[in-house]
């Protein structure tokens, strides 16, 4: 379910993606 | 690469790294579809994400302009060419660079045990040491937040314990504080061809460094500037907000 992921946590996820 | 193709990639990837979803499952929606990823569960779910980062504030998405080139294919011919396809790229907003921020912080620093003493929040407990500094004697121009006792005991030490007690100008002698300044950073961040030589990323963890010590210091110390320089050939001023998209 979409929106029981928390989006903090998905960030963090992203963030390896989002900054290199 | 900011394509929205690339931002769900990463997405799956995420989801699959925090074990939200498993290459099973990731199958099975793809089969639902007939292997294809378009029109799939598994993009609607992706999409629904993306929207709710969006909603939440931490990416907006842009439309960039369809290159000249393109827009000029058929120029002259009467017949309708297909719809182009729609460039659309994705932003961190400074929300979202701020939370990174922060969560790149908290990993460089949260792996910290319990040694000295410092100003770093730890869940351990300690106990609290607050430092009184002695007072000093009145000087012109000092803020006078008078130490009463200290003058009270200089008058009593000078003339002996007698009323009415005579206050000298020597006598008076106010609380002293700790004094906080601010200060200015320039963090200089190299970008020079050296941070990408052999095919070995250097830069990126330079610069999640640099994103992490402009949070600690845009939080914990207001009032201080903050300036970054991006430096290779020449040398130019970054603007914090740019600092998550900056490349090699």
């Amino acid at each position: 379910d979409v929106s029981s992921i928390n989006l903090g946590d998905l960030m963090e996820g992203l963030s390896d993606s989002l900054l290199s | 690469d900011t394509s929205l193709d690339a931002l769900r990639q990463a997405l799956l990837q995420a989801l699959m790294d925090q074990d939200l979803l498993d290459e099973h499952r990731v199958q099975e929606m793809l089969a639902e579809n007939e292997g294809k990823f378009k029109g799939s569960a598994l993009e609607e779910m992706l999409n629904q994400l993306i929207e709710r980062l969006i909603e939440e504030g931490y990416l907006t998405l842009r439309e960039e302009q369809v290159r000249q080139q393109q827009q000029q294919r058929g120029n002259g011919n009467p017949e309708i060419s297909e719809p182009l396809p729609r460039n659309v790229k994705f932003e961190v907003t400074e929300k979202g660079l701020d939370f990174l921020g922060y969560k790149t912080l908290r990993n460089l620093l949260g792996s910290l045990g319990k040694s000295s003493f410092g100003r770093h929040d730890t869940p351990q407990l300690s106990t609290g040491v607050e430092a009184a500094a002695a007072s000093k004697a009145y000087e012109f121009g000092d803020t006078i937040n008078l130490d009463v006792n200290t003058t009270l005991l200089s008058a009593i030490q000078r003339e002996g314990l007698k009323m009415p007690l005579n206050l000298e100008y020597s006598d008076l002698h106010v609380h002293q504080c700790d004094y906080q300044s601010s200060c200015a950073t320039v963090v200089m961040l190299d970008c020079s061809h050296s941070m990408i030589l052999y095919g070995e990323d250097r830069f990126t963890p330079a610069k999640k460094v640099a994103l992490a010590l402009a949070h600690l210091i845009r939080t914990q110390y207001p009032g201080d500037a903050l300036k970054l320089v991006l430096f290779h050939d020449s040398a130019e001023e970054l603007p914090l907000a740019k600092l998550a998209t900056t490349q090699v």
